[in-house]
């Protein structure tokens, strides 16, 4: 494992816990797309399905059992604690999920390495997360007041995505054979996704101003 | 160990 792609991963873990502090401790989930996080939920229910079937590592499985767990305790903070679920932006947050899913499951079944049900599912996870950040952005752009732990929460996530980048480029010249064109066009896709946000988070930064995204 | 390798990123 690369320095790249463990800085990417523990800023990945670190977005959801700068989450789960404002939902937690604020409790509040004002900003945060609930849509967003039921597709994250998705993601890693039909991406860690080899969890108990298939070991890679102890790392690998801890950090599978977080990003459940955290993902799964956060949709229900939004949708049943009851003064958490009062902050939530719900008129705002319009995006319909089947238009991310649907899409993403007949890509897979298209375009995927082996034809069983692991590795389709796998694969649709792969080409939803790519996309799942979608209704978060379009939430973002309608709320006028985000929040500094909203702002930092949706840049951990983009700089996570930056940093598998760099961890494929250097898998790539260091690993004989590596290749896996279904996850690096995605992550692709993925990364370029926050463009915009990025360059409008490091410009309201940089002018020491409170981030907003023009609509 | 294919499979393993090919899914060895979170």
């Amino acid at each position: 494992m690369n320095i790249f792609r463990l800085c990417g991963d523990m800023t990945h873990l670190l977005s959801v816990v700068v989450l789960l502090l404002k939902i937690h401790t604020i409790k509040s989930c004002a900003g945060i797309s609930l849509k967003t996080q039921e597709l994250y939920a998705l993601v890693f229910a039909t991406r860690y399905l080899d969890i108990f079937t298939h070991h890679v590592s102890l790392y690998n499985t801890v950090m599978k059992i977080i990003f459940l767990g955290t993902s799964f305790t956060i949709v229900w903070y939004m949708r049943h604690h009851k003064v958490v679920r009062q902050t939530y932006d719900k008129e705002q947050d319009t995006f319909k999920h089947y238009m991310l899913i649907i899409p993403c499951f007949a890509l897979a079944l298209l375009i995927k390495t082996k034809f069983t049900p692991l590795e389709v599912l796998w694969t649709f996870s792969i080409y939803l997360e790519a996309v799942a950040i979608f209704p978060q952005l379009v939430l973002l752009q309608r709320t006028k007041n985000i929040d500094n732990l909203t702002g930092n929460y949706v840049f951990l996530l983009g700089a996570y995505r930056g940093l598998y980048l760099l961890n494929w480029i250097v898998r790539y010249f260091t690993e004989k054979g590596y290749r896996q064109w279904i996850t690096w066009i995605s992550g692709i896709v993925q990364t370029a996704l926050y463009a915009d946000f990025f360059y409008y988070y490091i410009k309201c930064w940089r002018n020491n101003e409170k981030l907003h995204l023009p609509s | 160990t294919m499979f393993v390798r090919r899914h060895d990123e979170l």
